[in-house]
C-alpha cells in the first residue's frame, strides 16, 4: 500500500519537526508510482503531486504521526478534494425529466440504463426507456428484455430511424402515460469521431436532458482524460457512472475523469445484474486508488 | 519530437512520459528506458534518431518479430474460443474472424455459447446472417457447455473447417465463472481432444494496467494461446500489452480497428511500436 511505501522511504527521518522539500520530493515519487499503478492519467498525477508538494513542504509532522503518516494525511484530504462528495441525480421541476446516457463502446450502458430505470423505479419515479442505438446488432432487443424483465416500458423505432426522433417519440410516450422520467440509451461512439459526437449535441439540443451522463469502464487506463475532456468538451456532462467495479481494477480513471470534467461520480456498476448499481462513496474509491 | 538533435536526459524523460501516457505501466516504462541507457551507452549513440531506431526494434523484438499465425487442427475441424472480460468486443470480434475465415475459403460455424447476457445469442446470429455462416443456438439461460458441444458435433458433422464459440463476457475475478470456462473447454474436449486450438483472449486497448492480470487470470484458467487487442481504432495505444508479453509471453494475432466486419487486422508489430511512439 502506499502507506507502507512511504513507511519504507521514511525509515531515516524519525522524528523531524517539519518536512523538508528533499522528504517531500521523495515521498511524491511514490506517490506518482502508486498513481500511475493504478491507472491515474498522467497529467492528473503530475497536478496532483504538484498540489500535495504545495500543501506538504514546510508541514508540521503532528507528534502523534510519523512523516509518511503526515504526507499520506495530505494526500488523502488533497484526494477528498479532487474527488468532492456523493452527489444525487437530478430531477427536472418540468416531467419527464431526461437522462442521456453515453460513453465508449462496451462501456456498460445499456445495462446502466436498465440499473437506472430500477433505481428510479426503488425510488418512486416513473421510467420509460429509449432504444436510441440504432447501429449496434441486436441493441434495441437487448434493451427490450431488460425493460421487459424491469416491467419498464421500452420506446422504439426500429433501427432505420433517427435517434433524435426515438428520443422524442418516447418523451411523448411519457407524456401521455403519466410517466416522469426518460433514459435514453444512446450507441457506444468514439469521443473521435466527430459525426457520431455530432448526432449526441444534435440530441441535447431536442431534447434538453436534466442529466448528461458518462459511463466509464472503472479499468480503463490513461486515455480516461482524453475520452472524459472530449466528451465534457462536447455536451457539458453533468455526472458520471463507473462500471465494472466489482472487479480488481484500480479506478484510477475515476480520478482523471473528475479532475479534467468537475463532474461528480453518481454511481458505480457493481455486476452485470439489474440491481448492481450503488451510490458512489468517495473514501471507498480513495481506499482502492491508494491501495 | 524524440528524433531530433542529440540525446539528452530530457528525451530520455519524454521518452518515459509518451510510454506511460500509452498505458506501458510504470515498472515496464522504466526497465524499457533503462535498458535503452545502457543500449545507448554500450552503442555509443550520439543521435536521437538512431537511438529511436534502436528502440523501435527492441520494441518489436518484444512484441514478437514474426507473427504467429491461427494454430489450425492437423485434420478435420479447429475449433476456436473467445474469452474476455465484459464489453471488450469478442462477439463483434468473431463476427469479424467469420468473414475473414470466410474470405479465404473456410467453412465456418459460430457458437453462442454466451447464454446469460440479454440478447446475446440474437447478436451473434445477426453476425451470421451478416457473414453468411452458420450459427449454433440453445435457448437463453441454457448451460454454456451444451451449446459448445453441439456446436463443435454440428460443425464436424456438416464439414466444417473451423467452429468459433463466443462466451459471456466475465471478470477474471469471478472463480465461479472462470469455472464455467474451464468446463466449456473440457465439455468440446470430449469431442475434439485437442480442442480448442486456438483460445482468443480479447482485450480493450482503452484498459489499463488490469490488462496484465486479465491476461494472467485467463491464461492461467484456459490456456490463451492468442490476444485480439480491440478499439484501436480510438486515441488508445494499449502499451499494456508489452508487460504482458514480457511476463506471459501470448502472441497477438489480430487488431481490432472499428466496428465494420473488415475491420479487423493481423498484428504488426512495426505498425504497433510505430504507433505507440506517437
Ligand atoms: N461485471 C460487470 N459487468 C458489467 C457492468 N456493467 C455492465 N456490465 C457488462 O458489460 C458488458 C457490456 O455492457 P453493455 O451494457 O452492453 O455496454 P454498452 O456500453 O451498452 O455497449 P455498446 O452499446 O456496445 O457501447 C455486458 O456484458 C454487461 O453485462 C458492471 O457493473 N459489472
Ligand atoms: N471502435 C471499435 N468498437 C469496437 C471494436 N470491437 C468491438 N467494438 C464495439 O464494442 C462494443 C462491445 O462489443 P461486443 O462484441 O458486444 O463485446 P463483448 O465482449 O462480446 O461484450 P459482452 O459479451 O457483453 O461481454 C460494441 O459496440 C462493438 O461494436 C473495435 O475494434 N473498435
Ligand atoms: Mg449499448
Ligand atoms: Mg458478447
Amino acid at each position: 500500500t502506499l502507506t507502507e511505501r512511504l513507511q519504507a522511504a521514511f525509515k531515516k527521518l524519525r522524528g523531524k519537526g517539519k518536512l523538508s522539500e528533499a522528504d517531500v520530493t521523495e515521498a511524491l515519487r511514490e506517490v506518482r508510482m502508486a498513481l500511475l499503478e493504478a491507472d491515474v492519467s498522467l497529467k492528473v498525477v503530475k497536478e496532483f503531486t504538484a498540489a500535495v508538494k504545495e500543501k506538504a513542504v514546510g508541514a508540521e509532522v503532528l507528534e502523534s504521526l510519523t512523516p509518511a503518516q503526515s504526507v499520506i494525511r495530505i494526500v488523502r484530504d488533497e484526494m477528498n478534494l479532487l474527488v468532492g462528495g456523493p452527489a444525487k441525480l437530478q430531477k427536472s421541476s418540468k416531467s419527464p425529466t431526461i437522462y442521456m446516457i453515453v460513453g465508449l463502446q462496451g462501456s456498460g450502458k445499456t445495462t446502466t440504463c436498465g440499473k437506472l430505470a430500477l433505481f428510479l423505479k426503488d425510488s418512486g419515479e416513473e421510467p420509460v426507456l429509449a432504444a436510441c442505438d440504432i447501429y449496434r446488432p441486436a441493441a434495441i432487443k437487448q434493451l427490450q428484455v431488460l425493460g421487459k424483465e424491469l416491467e419498464v416500458p421500452v420506446f422504439s423505432l426500429g433501427d432505420k430511424s433517427d435517434p433524435v426522433q426515438i428520443a422524442k417519440g418516447a418523451v411523448q410516450l411519457a407524456e401521455s402515460s403519466k410517466k416522469n422520467a426518460v433514459i435514453l440509451d444512446t450507441a457506444g461512439r468514439l469521443h473521435i469521431d466527430a459525426q457520431m459526437m455530432v448526432e449526441l449535441k444534435q440530441l441535447k439540443a431536442v431534447l434538453a436532458p436534466t442529466e448528461i451522463l458518462l459511463v466509464a469502464d472503472a479499468m480503463t487506463g490513461q486515455d480516461a482524460v482524453k475520452i472524459a475532456e472530449q466528451f465534457h468538451q462536447d455536451l457539458a456532462l453533468t455526472g458520471i457512472i463507473l462500471t465494472k467495479m466489482d472487479g480488481d481494477a484500480r479506478g484510477g480513471a475515476a480520478l482523471s475523469i473528475r479532475s479534467v470534467t468537475g463532474c461528480p461520480v453518481k454511481f458505480v456498476g457493481v455486476g452485470e445484474k439489474l440491481k448492481a448499481l450503488e451510490l458512489f462513496y468517495p473514501d471507498r474509491m480513495i481506499s482502492r486508488i491508494l491501495g | 519530437l524524440l528524433r531530433k538533435g542529440d540525446i539528452t536526459d530530457s528525451l530520455f524523460e519524454n521518452l518515459e512520459e509518451i510510454l506511460l501516457e500509452a498505458d506501458t505501466g510504470i515498472q515496464t516504462a522504466e526497465f524499457l528506458v533503462s535498458q535503452l541507457k545502457k543500449d545507448a551507452s554500450e552503442k555509443r549513440l550520439k543521435d536521437s534518431w538512431k537511438l529511436m531506431d534502436c528502440f523501435k526494434s527492441q520494441l518489436i523484438k518484444l512484441l514478437g518479430e514474426t507473427p504467429v499465425p491461427v494454430h489450425f487442427a492437423e485434420k478435420g475441424l479447429s475449433v476456436f474460443l473467445m474469452v474476455g472480460v465484459n464489453g471488450s468486443g469478442k462477439t463483434t470480434t468473431l463476427g469479424k474472424l467469420a468473414a475473414y475465415f470466410k474470405a479465404h475459403g473456410k467453412k465456418v460455424f459460430l457458437g453462442a455459447a454466451d447464454t446469460f447476457r440479454a440478447a446475446a445469442i440474437d447478436q451473434l446470429e445477426v453476425w451470421a446472417h451478416r457473414t453468411g455462416v452458420e450459427v449454433i443456438k440453445h435457448r437463453e439461460g441454457s448451460d454454456p457447455g451444451a451449446v459448445a458441444y453441439d456446436t463443435v458435433k454440428a460443425a464436424a458433422a456438416r464439414g466444417a473447417d473451423i467452429a468459433m464459440i463466443d462466451t459471456a463476457g466475465r471478470l477474471h475475478t469471478k472463480t465461479n465463472l472462470m469455472e464455467e470456462l474451464k468446463k466449456i473447454r473440457k465439455v468440446m474436449q470430449k469431442e475434439i481432444p485437442e480442442a480448442p486450438h486456438e483460445t482468443f483472449l480479447i482485450l480493450d486497448s482503452t484498459t489499463g494496467q488490469n490488462a496484465l492480470m486479465q491476461s494472467k487470470i485467463f491464461k492461467e484458467a484456459v490456456d490463451v494461446t492468442g490476444i485480439i487487442l480491440t478499439k484501436l481504432d480510438g486515441t488508445a495505444k494499449g502499451g499494456v500489452i508489452l508487460a504482458i508479453r514480457q511476463e506471459l509471453k501470448i502472441p497477438i494475432k489480430f487488431i481490432g480497428i472499428g466496428e465494420k466486419t473488415d475491420a479487423l487486422q493481423i498484428f504488426d508489430p512495426a505498425r504497433f511500436a510505430e504507433s505507440l511512439l506517437g
